[in-house]
């Protein structure tokens, strides 16, 4: 499935 | 989290406390430009939207919000500070940064992750943030010699996105569905645009010479 878009990084 | 994102965001942030280290022990701004430090802030505004919304962990929202005040501080003090904001070079800090903002918001509004508000204000700030150094390489050309803080500034601003793009490499190898390519892409132009900067660094380094960009 796509990837969920969150963003983790600084 | 890996090695080589938390050496790139302890990096970054020491950055900013050497520029803090140096307007505050020096009340000095000469050789900053405002312009850049504005930029950062509208970068760091429009990524961490998701600040009072999503939570990652203790450490990404206190880095969130200490990139967020100090931008802002800075900003602040370069404008209104009546110390500091006399040591402005104004006259050499013309570069005209509302097209960086403006540039860097439509190539958002045609490459993002997802057609939504929050992804495109990402997207923007990360392509923003890429060019967001070159007000203030601009200055350390006209400004002649640059001061040694200045200068340390600069270098590990430089240095943190570099160190990002060997995370980016650990993670596209180490996970399995990592495609991270508008901040890939866009943190290699960022380093890149470094690149003449870091050779005249070395070059002060190794003959232990002041630090001087050719104009």
């Amino acid at each position: 499935g796509t990837t969920l878009l969150y963003h983790d990084e600084l | 989290m890996n090695i080589f994102r938390l050496a790139g965001d302890m990096t970054h942030l020491m950055s900013i406390l050497v520029l803090l280290l140096k307007i505050y022990a020096t009340k000095s701004c000469s050789g900053i430009s405002l312009k850049t430090q504005e930029l950062y802030a509208v970068v760091f505004l429009a990524r961490y939207l998701d600040l009072l919304t999503d939570f990652f962990s203790l450490y990404n929202t206190v880095m969130k919000v200490v990139f967020i005040v100090s931008s802002l501080a800075i900003v602040w003090c370069m404008r209104y500070h009546r110390a500091v904001r006399r040591t402005y070079d104004r006259e050499l800090d013309t570069f005209r940064h509302y097209f960086l903002i403006l540039g860097s918001f439509v190539l958002a509004l045609i490459f993002h992750e997802k057609f939504t508000v929050r992804e495109i204000f990402w997207a923007f700030s990360i392509y923003l943030e890429a060019v967001a150094i070159l007000p203030q390489l601009v200055l350390l050309q006209r400004s002649g010699n640059v001061d040694n803080l200045t200068g340390q500034y600069v270098f590990f601003l430089g240095a943190y996105r570099g160190f990002y793009i060997l995370n980016w490499i650990y993670r596209y190898f180490t996970e399995a569905h990592f495609g991270r390519w508008i901040a890939s892409i866009s943190g290699l132009v960022q380093t890149a645009l470094y690149a003449d900067f870091f050779y005249y660094y070395f070059l002060s380094w190794k003959n232990n010479a002041k630090l001087k960009l050719p104009a």
